[in-house]
C-alpha cells in the first residue's frame, strides 16, 4: 500500500518553521500574550526564552482562568500574571528527525506539535491541517 | 483500496452529539460566553437560540478582539456586548447525510465542523480527532 510508506518519512519537509510562527517570550506579561494571541488569531502559541528554548505554550483559556474570580473575571490582576507562571509545559514534542507515524498519533490529540531539536531549541510547529492535507493525497494513491 | 470506500461513508455515526457539545445562547453575554469557554477549556463553541438553531461559533480570541483599544484590553465594555453582535456565521457547515470525503476537505481549513439539518437545527460537531482516528485506522488496513 503506497500509504504506509510515508508514515516512515521524516516530518522535517513539512515543520512551519520557526520564524514563521508568532510566540511570546517567558518573560512577557499575560497581557501582552493575550494582545498576542487577539492580533494573530491563533488560540495558542509557543513560549520562548531569549535564546529560543522551547518553554511552553499559552492560550486564552489559561490566561482567564488565572483571574477568574468566584464569578466574574478579575481583570485589575492581569497585569501582575506572568506567562511563566500559566503556560503549560507538560505536552508532547516531536525531534526534526522524528517520523509522520509519531506525529500523526501525536497529533490526535493536539491542535499542532512543537518541534524541538537536542539542544531544546525550537525550530517550528507541524500542524493537524498540514497532517490531513498529506493523509487526504496519500488515501488518493 | 480499501481507504476509498470510507470516503463515501455518511458523517452520522462519527458526529459527537449535541448534548454532548458545550454551548452558548444568542442573546447572551460576552462576558458569559467568556467563562464558558474558559470553564470547558475549548477554544471555540457553537452559539445556539432558545430553540435550538445554530446561530455562529465564538471563541475567546473575538470576544477579546471587540474591546481592544489602542494599547490595552478595555474589559470595562465587555458587559455591553452580546454574543450575537461578535459570533463569526460565515463557516461551512456539514448535514447530517453529508459524506465522509466533504468533512475531509472541510476539516482542512477548521478544527471541527457543525452539523445542522435541513431545519437549521443544530444536531452535532465533527471533529478533526474523530477525523484523524478514522484517517490513521485505514491508512492500516
Ligand atoms: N491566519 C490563518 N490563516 C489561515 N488559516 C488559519 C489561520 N488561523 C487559523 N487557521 C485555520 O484554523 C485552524 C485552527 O487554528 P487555531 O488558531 O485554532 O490553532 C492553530 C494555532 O494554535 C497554531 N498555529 C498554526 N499556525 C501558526 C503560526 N504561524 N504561528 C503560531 N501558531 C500557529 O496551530 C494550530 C493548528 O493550526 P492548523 O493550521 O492545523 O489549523 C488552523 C488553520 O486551518
Ligand atoms: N476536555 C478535553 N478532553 C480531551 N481532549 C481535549 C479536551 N479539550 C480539548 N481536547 C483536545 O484538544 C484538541 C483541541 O481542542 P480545542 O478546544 O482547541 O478545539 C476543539 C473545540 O473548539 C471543539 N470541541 C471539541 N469537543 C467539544 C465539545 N464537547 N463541546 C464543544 N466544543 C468542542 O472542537 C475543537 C476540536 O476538537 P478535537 O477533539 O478535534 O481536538 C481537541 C482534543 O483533541
Amino acid at each position: 500500500l503506497p500509504n504506509r510508506d510515508f508514515l516512515e518519512a521524516q516530518i522535517e519537509d513539512f515543520v512551519i518553521s520557526s520564524e514563521k510562527v508568532a510566540h511570546v517570550q517567558v518573560g512577557n506579561s499575560a497581557e501582552h500574550a493575550l494582545l498576542v494571541l487577539t492580533k494573530t488569531g491563533y488560540s495558542a502559541i509557543p513560549v520562548l526564552d531569549m535564546k529560543y528554548h522551547f518553554c511552553g505554550l499559552i492560550n486564552a483559556q489559561r490566561i482567564t482562568d488565572a483571574i477568574l474570580g468566584l464569578d466574574h473575571i478579575e481583570y485589575e490582576r492581569l497585569p501582575d500574571l506572568r506567562v511563566e507562571d500559566i503556560m503549560e509545559t507538560d505536552l508532547p514534542l516531536l525531534k526534526p528527525d522524528d517520523r509522520f507515524q509519531k506525529a500523526l498519533d501525536l497529533l490526535i490529540d493536539q491542535n499542532f506539535l512543537c518541534v524541538v531539536d537536542h539542544e531544546g531549541m525550537f525550530t517550528g510547529i507541524l500542524t493537524r491541517r498540514v497532517m490531513l492535507k498529506q493523509l487526504k493525497k496519500r488515501i488518493y494513491q
